[in-house]
């Protein structure tokens, strides 16, 4: 079951003005972020269990929480999967999309089945070290999605070359 | 590349081909260009001094002096083009590196900055800025928004009530910076929107800067009792990772842009991800 109120006990436990402001000690700073955390956590089954009843589908909804460095399980594991779009604007929007991918090539279908051109360009090495020891999918797929007033569209995505060896990227020398 | 720039139909770049730097942004569809020199810089954070024991720390903002220090004097670059992106990355340092992008169809420049792990075995605080340089005659004026909501315009070392005595002169000017900062001379403004609250200024005329990240060593003796020194999850330091966009236009119309754009960035869609076909959403 999913549960929105631990996300919304944790933000409004986050409007202290030590939370607004960063004047926090630094173990309430990490408690502030665990309950953060924790509450999105729950909020994401609740969101996914709404959108499998929208959708008439019992397969899981993934959330991506580490995009900002290209870490994406699904994605980079995955040949053949969907991207869902949520605009919460009263205009429609395009939105671009990044995912990390282990493959060089990709076949990606807008919402009415016809063709978006998609690209596949390697990580950034500063996002290749953020990573850490985990180091992750050498490479992001790139397209452009869109999105109409206050819905949803979905784009998917169909690997088609097999993933090859990357090198890791450098930076030129100097 | 002799000659790096990223263009769309939009708007040119244009990047110095020696030190790597932002040069000069060109908005190609109402022909007109702006000189650009766009760096990351950090203030030497104050340990207290002969005029007042006021360290640097997490409520109180203090450098020790008005000049910026510049993370690097170059940048090492790399350009990518392709047909859906154009990027230039910029790596200043170990810890300070960016990446600039255009996008068809998208009539602004993306800036994507990580800096951190803050080195500080140096024993400085340092609380590191990207400072935007232009020669826009501003005198003294800039514009923050409160909230998203009203633009408010600013005035270097000065307050609309009261006759005011400036004591610090980079502090005593930052303001809060919700949504978005610019400045403008008659004809022509520079925008950059913030995808959180940041800390902002004008400290020279035609300059813009914003605070990207600070690590401190000292604390301010304001309740806390230690100093802003996040360790992170490894225990040496953190790493931030945000965005700027940075808008060019006549000063008539920037707002027809930087309205929606803001609220774009604030609320972006919701992004979930499903194997194989899918959910059946309807629009």
């Amino acid at each position: 079951p999913g549960d929105s109120s631990m996300l919304r006990e944790a933000v409004a436990v986050a409007q202290h003005h030590d939370a607004v402001a960063g004047t926090e000690r630094q173990h309430v700073a990490d408690d502030y972020a665990r309950q953060l955390a924790k509450g999105w956590d729950s909020c994401q089954v609740l969101v996914a269990n709404a959108l499998s009843i929208l959708g008439g589908t019992k397969e899981p909804l993934i959330f991506c929480n580490a995009l900002n460095i290209s870490v994406c399980p699904l994605s980079e594991t995955t040949p053949h999967f969907t991207v869902i779009l949520y605009n919460p604007l009263a205009w429609g929007v395009t939105w671009p999309v990044r995912l990390p991918v282990r493959a060089t090539s990709y076949a990606v279908t807008d919402p009415q089945g016809q063709p978006v051109a998609s690209q596949v360009v390697p990580v950034s090495s500063v996002t290749w070290w953020l990573r850490g020891s985990t180091r992750g999918a050498p490479g992001e797929l790139l397209f452009q999605a869109w999105a109409p007033p206050l819905g949803f569209s979905t784009f998917e995505v169909k690997q088609l070359s097999p993933g090859a060896p990357w090198e890791p990227p450098r930076w030129p020398s100097g | 590349d002799p000659e790096p720039q990223l263009e769309n139909e939009y708007l040119r770049i244009r990047f110095d081909p020696i030190t790597g730097h932002l040069l000069e942004i060109q908005n190609l569809a109402k022909g007109f260009s702006l000189p650009v020199f766009q760096s990351f810089y950090w203030y030497n954070a104050s340990a207290g001094d002969g005029l007042s024991p006021q360290a640097s720390g997490a409520y109180i903002f203090r450098p020790n002096t008005s000049t910026p220090i510049p993370v690097a004097k170059h940048a090492a670059t790399r350009l990518l083009k392709t047909a859906l992106v154009q990027e230039l990355h910029q790596n200043f340092s170990a810890w300070c590196s960016q990446v600039l992008r255009l996008r068809p169809g998208h009539p602004y420049l993306e800036l994507e900055w990580t800096v951190g792990p803050i080195p500080v075995a140096d024993g400085l605080g340092k609380e590191v800025i990207s400072r935007f340089e232009t020669p826009l005659r501003t005198a003294g004026r800039f514009y923050t928004d409160s909230n998203g909501r009203q633009v408010l315009e600013r005035r270097r070392d000065f307050r609309p009530t009261w006759n005011l005595s400036q004591s610090e002169p980079v502090a005593g000017n930052y303001y809060p910076v919700n949504t978005r900062i610019f400045i403008k001379d008659e004809k022509v403004q520079l925008t950059v929107l913030t995808d959180r609250s940041q800390g902002g200024s004008s400290i020279l005329d035609g300059s813009l800067e914003l605070m990207v990240h600070r690590r401190l060593l000292n604390d301010d003796n304001r309740g806390l009792g230690e100093p802003l020194d996040e360790p992170g999850a490894d225990g040496r330091g953190l790493v931030v990772r945000g965005q700027h966009l940075v808008l060019l236009d006549t000063a008539a119309a920037a707002a027809d842009q930087h309205r929606p754009r803001a609220q774009e960035m604030v609320t972006p869609p919701s992004v979930v991800l499903a194997p194989g076909p899918g959910p059946r959403l309807r629009w």
